[in-house]
């Protein structure tokens, strides 16, 4: 089966962003590895959220709170932020 | 040449939904 029909662009968009955090942080595992976190966490609440699996008044984690997670952590990292900032709906 | 993890392609994937979903929202 086909995956979403994501635009081919954004879709490599994404693997140059992701590629390049990796490589950023080589030398700090653990900072990568929390991005891939947040990331799994907010695609797994909003296929929950799709698949009416959350309790009602359950909070997701919102594309603003994803940001902010993330700036927390691409700390003196403007470029990773500012890029990541391409991907997220303007709040 | 990109070695990408299971967790890899998964932070992909969400950052291209992510992408979808801001430009649906924009016009």
């Amino acid at each position: 089966s086909t995956p979403q029909a994501t635009q081919p662009v954004e879709f490599n968009h994404a693997i140059n962003y992701v590629n390049k955090i990796k490589n950023r942080f080589q030398n700090q595992p653990e900072i990568y590895k929390a991005f891939l976190e947040i990331l799994h966490t907010y695609q797994k609440e909003q296929r929950n959220l799709k698949e009416g699996l959350c309790p009602p008044g359950y909070k997701p984690l919102t594309e603003g709170e994803v940001y902010a997670q993330v700036a927390k952590l691409f700390q003196n990292q403007e470029d990773l932020l500012s890029e990541f900032g391409q991907f997220l709906p303007d709040a | 040449s990109y070695d990408f993890t299971p967790m890899d392609s998964s932070a992909v994937f969400t950052l291209s939904t992510m992408a979808k979903k801001s430009k649906e929202s924009d016009s």
